[in-house]
């Protein structure tokens, strides 16, 4: 554990955190991707199987895997709660029509190819992985869009975002002191998913000097 | 260390 690592990871706790507090204090879901929060939920189900296979008191790290993959998920499945049941009245539905479907083929498909071995859970790892990469394109194209640029779901978007930069540095900080190599997957789709945030903190800015609605590409 | 992902992460 490096201090970029446990940055990242706390990024990605301050995310949700915002997300789950932009909903319960406006009592809408306006805004926000529910196809993003889905494809959340299917990266953090088919990742962290693990969970039924390994002993949270294996050791310190894997304790606070344990707690932090158990936070993923249950925060994941209630937001989907909240944005489909409590407060789906609210929810943007003409204008999320982003077809995950694609993603989800694509991501089997890239999985089916390239993966470390040949087991379904390494196959559902590397599907989790290139997954994760491209699930916040439905939220940026709903933001699009509704051309929002000023509301509490570009902050979630920030968080994100400095999350995986963050876990790039981590990677670099591992590269260097535990001289770990043959992480392909891993360090490439992170670095796909951290350019996507990148281009998109570049539309945002832009659009805010211009004071126009944003337009991504 | 596992098969060579990064399963220690998140």
């Amino acid at each position: 554990m490096n201090i970029f690592r446990l940055g990242g990871d706390m990024l990605h706790v301050v995310s949700i955190f915002l997300l789950l507090l932009k909903i319960q204090t406006s009592h809408s879901c306006a805004g926000l991707s529910l196809k993003t929060q889905i494809l959340y939920m299917v990266v953090f189900s088919t990742r962290y199987l693990d969970l039924f296979f390994t002993k949270p008191w294996h050791s310190a790290l894997t304790f606070y895997n344990t707690i932090m993959k158990i936070l993923f998920l249950s925060s994941s499945a209630y937001t989907i709660y909240l944005m489909q049941k409590r407060y789906k009245h609210t929810y943007d539905k003409v204008h999320d029509t982003f077809r995950i479907q694609y993603l989800i083929a694509a991501a089997a498909v890239l999985a089916l190819i390239f993966h470390l071995r040949l087991t379904v859970f390494e196959i559902l790892w590397a599907f989790s992985v290139f997954l994760e990469s491209v699930a916040i394109l439905p939220q940026l194209f709903l933001l699009q869009e509704t051309g929002e640029v000023e509301n509490i779901t570009s902050h979630y978007i920030f968080c994100l975002g400095g999350y995986r930069t963050l876990y790039i540095f981590n990677w670099v900080w591992r590269y260097f002191t535990e001289h770990r190599r043959n992480q392909w997957l891993a360090w490439g789709c992170g670095t796909v998913q951290t350019l996507i945030y990148a281009d998109f903190f570049y539309y945002y800015i832009l659009s805010r000097k211009q004071g126009k609605k944003l337009r991504l590409p | 260390a596992s098969s060579g992902g990064i399963k220690d992460e998140l």
